[in-house]
């Protein structure tokens, strides 16, 4: 039984790629046989988990864009466990090619119902946006993991996202569950992130995850490593609570 | 004489908001005439000036897609100097919306060429992509201000940037100049602010603000009280920080 989660929040620079990879890492630890996808065009996940943009032969915009075998994209990464299908500049261009393409929507769904199945996890990093993207990817998803920032701009967009992804369920991926929220970026001197936390568990009850993850300085160092935070420094809070998060994760999935 | 500056990064989170909330309100301190322009459909510049969106009537959206007269989006702010007009959640379908609309790159410019001389600055608040908002922001632009991250990632996408700024020079805009790149988040503590400095200086010249804004608890409260941080607490390091941006901002004028 393979799950597809995609990681999703159009406010920008809120952890996105920070959970994508060490999600991914963490799994892939854990035993688990992980595909992480970078659907960013900046290419952060990619370049996170130490592989070189510029020697990225096919990406996902040849997938999405040019009908390449999805397999051919698919490339092993120094993480035990995890492989990645790599984004390039070329994304850039994908959200204005992709509004005249036959079944813009449905692109990545369509391309990984062949693999799907070889995976345990299906890991998707998305832009800071709510376009096509993004869309393609909660289309193919069967669950959305929503990092927050404890800051006071990331309450702003939780209703259009909310509303998007409940958009997407009802026209085209009636299986897209909201797995839930995960709290990033928490700096518990700040009496700010205490205001957001309590906001934030009255929108969303019972899906925001226990764990929450602390602002940390070694997870903002582990990308100039190229590698997830578990193999630069597995004992700073950083990795222990992503890895508490991806024990949340494995554990939720007995219930699906 | 106006200026327009677009405050630009694809990067999310790296303080455009923030950048561009702070120097409208330390401009129109100085007596200049500012219009800011909230261009991301996340709505943050809108609400950090103390703005209700749900009670926005008509927003830059109208403007790009309805040809609503520009000068009837036009609102008050607390501010003093300070007049906005505001964004709202239909701007999410605008990047989509604009791609097989008429002269989709120049909306904005044309929409400001009968207002532009009532302001002596513009300053225009950009969504974390390089769609076609952010476009119709640098073609509409004399400047354009880059708020860089001290961490990592912030380094990626910077020759996209670059790439797409020199394009739209090129082909849409002659008169389009950088007008620097601003150090944001900065923590002295880490080794890893230092390091990203080094790399940015070497990679802008000097085209780098000497102001280095460092990261303050107090500049991401002031947005829950709707104030910019001059109005929030004048007295410290995020307020006066943003002050002496002003005025750098300020001095080039001259040079212009
Ligand atoms: N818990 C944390 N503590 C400290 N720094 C963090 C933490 N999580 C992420 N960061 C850093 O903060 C920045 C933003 O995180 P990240 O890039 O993962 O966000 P994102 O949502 O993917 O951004 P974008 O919207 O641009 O895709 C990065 O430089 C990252 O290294
Ligand atoms: N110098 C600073 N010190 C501390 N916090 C800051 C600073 N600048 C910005 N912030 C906070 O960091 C977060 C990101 O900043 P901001 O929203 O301005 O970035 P942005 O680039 O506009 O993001 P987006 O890409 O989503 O538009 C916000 O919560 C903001 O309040
Ligand atoms: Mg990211
Ligand atoms: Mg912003």
């Amino acid at each position: 039984m393979s799950r597809i989660i995609a990681i999703v929040n159009q406010k920008g620079g809120v952890g996105k790629t920070t959970t994508a990879i060490n999600l991914a890492a963490s799994l892939g630890r854990a035993e688990k046989r992980v595909l992480l996808i970078d659907m960013d065009p900046q290419g952060n996940a990619t370049s996170g988990l130490g592989v070189n943009k510029n020697t990225v032969e096919k990406s996902i915009y040849d997938v999405l864009i040019n009908n390449v075998n999805i397999e051919d994209t698919i490339i092993l990464t120094e993480s035990h466990g995890v492989v990645l299908i790599p984004s390039n500049i070329h994304l850039t261009g994908a959200e204005v090619e992709l509004v005249n393409v036959l079944e813009r929507e449905s692109r990545l769904k369509s391309a990984l119902a062949g693999i799907k199945n070889n995976y345990d996890y299906i890991v998707i990093d998305c832009p800071p946006s709510l376009g096509l993207i993004t869309i393609n990817s909660l289309n193919a998803a069967d669950g959305v993991i929503i990092p927050v920032q404890c800051e006071y701009y990331a309450l702003e967009g939780l209703s259009q996202l909310l509303n998007t992804i409940k958009l997407i369920k009802e026209r085209l991926n009636p299986r897209l569950e909201i797995d839930g929220a995960l709290l990033t970026m928490h700096d518990d001197r700040t009496n700010l992130s205490k205001q957001v936390i309590q906001e934030i568990q009255k929108y969303f009850a019972d899906k925001v995850y226990k764990t929450i993850i602390p602002r940390n300085v070694r997870l903002s160092e582990s990308p100039s490593y190229g590698k997830p935070i578990i193999y630069y420094d597995i004992k700073c809070r950083g990795a222990q609570t992503y890895l508490q998060f991806c024990n949340e994760v494995l554990e939720s999935a007995q219930i699906f």
